[in-house]
């Protein structure tokens, strides 16, 4: 098995707290970002629709255009959904682009099918959100590491506002 | 004369008139994204247009609401962008996306690139105010990511991310200080908008460098083509360049344009709120106006703007207003003693080619 996020950051941010392992029967959502094609191609075309000295410019793809370019090989969407059917994954849906597969597991089988990963309950930020997320990395089969980019939801948490509200600006005495 | 940022000091300052505003007959529209699990709330909304809205036509609640609206209190982030969107781009079809309500399962902003992935039809033009450190995420993720803002520009949506709040950024790498480039604002594939403030706090004159403005260089992404020119000018010529182990010449510099970023009025909960700043202001500012830059575009016949970085720096930065003063902040050290990046003539690493000038921002924007 390999790790496909070794570099992802897993400690936890300010604010935020653990409540404790999730329990076995519970069911989380993940996200499967599978491996698309014709990336090159891809960034070509960006190319050419946005630079205005092109004859392409302007001429936008429509989303169908681009599911048709980038849509995993039939290869990748076959032994993805083969190894999370295995698993027991269930209300799996996809994107037009197909390159995206969101699937509910219970806690379980999640850890079954993501070795290493370890399911806890998180509470934090501004408004008390609740989360599942591992501290642990996770694995996958050696063999759906030309099909899968990452897996969403394991480690990354929810962002905080940067906004703030400065006092006033200082002003030296320049109006009344 | 004025108490902080408005509609109509925005508009005054970016030298729109009350004719600048969508016809509400074009198939124009335009989205803002946040993924704070806040709410917004059209009656703060409604509010912040009999306050701030009298002089300019303006629709007075958004078309879509994506993603479930708790009945939670509105934070001010959703409201702000959604008040400053639908005030800069005033007459025009908003969307607003908001993360899920509180138990929420998925990562927001990922639930936000499928969600582009999953719908044909789209806002031309999107803000959003979201970004992670370059280092805290995986590469396999940044990549991924990546790709899909490059998808997007493929089918000409105009995505604009705030450039961040915290200057040049500041961590310790093997003990030694280094700036701290944040994502997306980083990719080639969106255009990054930076803060800034009035030279004048209360008045209406130029604007000079807002110290929080996110900009640097990338350490994951090279330097995309069109700039190079431009970055490399900036490299060369200016005066105020901190110490090269703190940053990555090479690597994909940031922000391309700005807006004021200091000291807004903002609705939220029924309550006025002053002094609010942060560039997830600037960032719907600049996407409103380039929403009337694409009204007249598409009343023309011609295609939106779509991805703006190759023409904006084809075309030098015409039609901002060059903002030549003040730097942003960084690591408190005695090398570089919290100073970042200094603004400068032309393209720079804190404001980008500078703030919108929008007569002059149309007139070069329209054709082709």
């Amino acid at each position: 098995s390999y790790s496909p996020e070794p570099d992802q950051r897993r400690t936890l941010p300010p604010g935020w707290v653990s409540l404790g392992r999730a329990d076995p029967e519970e069911e989380l959502s993940l996200t499967f970002a599978l491996r698309q094609q014709n990336l090159e191609r891809l960034s070509e075309l960006v190319q050419a629709v946005s630079d205005p000295n092109s004859p392409q410019y302007g001429k936008y793809l429509t989303l169908e255009n681009v599911a048709d370019l980038v849509r995993p090989s039939p290869l990748t969407l076959h032994t993805v959904q083969k190894w999370l059917l295995a698993a027991g994954a269930q209300k799996c849906h996809s994107v037009i682009t197909q390159d995206f597969l969101t699937c509910w597991l219970s806690i379980r089988q999640a850890e079954l099918l993501l070795p290493g990963a370890e399911f806890h309950h998180y509470v934090g930020g501004p408004t008390e959100t609740h989360v599942v997320r591992s501290p642990r990395p996770y694995q996958l089969p050696q063999a759906l590491a030309p099909h899968v980019d990452f897996v969403g939801g394991l480690h990354r948490f929810p962002p905080t506002s940067s906004l703030r509200q400065r006092p006033e600006p200082q002003v030296t005495g320049t109006v009344g | 004369l004025h108490l902080g940022v408005t509609p109509s000091v925005i508009r005054k300052r970016y030298n729109l008139t009350s004719q600048d505003v969508g016809s509400g007959t074009s198939n124009n529209s335009q989205a803002c994204a946040q993924f704070l699990e806040q709410y917004f709330h059209d009656s703060d909304l409604a509010q912040f247009m009999r306050l701030f809205g009298g002089n300019f036509a303006h629709q007075a609640s958004v078309t879509r609401v994506v993603g479930q609206q708790g009945r939670g209190r509105a934070g001010i982030e959703a409201s702000l962008d959604v008040q400053y969107l639908m005030s800069a781009g005033a007459n025009i079809s908003t969307w607003v996306y908001s993360s899920p309500g509180r138990h929420e399962g998925q990562e927001p902003f990922l639930q936000w690139l499928m969600l582009l992935s999953n719908e044909s039809a789209l806002p031309h033009v999107h803000t959003v105010s979201y970004g992670d450190e370059e280092d805290s995420l995986s590469s396999a993720y940044i990549q991924r990511v990546n790709t899909e803002l490059m998808k997007a520009a493929a089918r000409g949506l105009t995505l604009l991310f705030a450039s961040g709040d915290s200057g040049a950024g500041c961590w310790s790498v093997s003990g030694r200080h280094q700036f701290r480039p944040t994502f997306p604002a980083s990719s080639p594939y969106v255009t990054t908008v930076g803060g800034t403030s009035f030279q004048e706090p209360f008045l209406i004159t130029n604007e000079i460098v807002d110290y929080i403005s996110g900009g640097g260089f990338s350490n994951v992404f090279p330097r995309p083509s069109y700039q190079e020119e431009a970055v490399a000018k900036f490299l060369s010529s200016s005066p105020h360049l901190p110490p090269s182990s703190y940053f990555n010449a090479s690597g994909r510099a940031y922000p391309d344009v700005a807006a004021l970023s200091d000291g807004y009025w903002v609705v939220s909960n029924r309550v006025p709120i002053p002094w609010v700043s942060g560039t997830s202001a600037s960032t719907p500012v600049f996407g409103g106006l380039l929403s009337l830059i694409n009204e007249h575009r598409i009343l023309s016949g011609r295609p939106p703007l779509g991805f703006l970085n190759p023409r904006l720096y084809q075309q030098h930065g015409a039609g901002l207003f060059d903002v030549t003063h003040g730097c942003h902040a960084s690591c408190l050290d005695e090398e570089v003693e919290g100073q970042g990046f200094c603004s400068g003539p032309g393209w720079d690493p804190v404001t980008g080619w500078g703030t919108p000038n929008f007569p002059a921002l149309l007139k070069t924007l329209l054709n082709p």
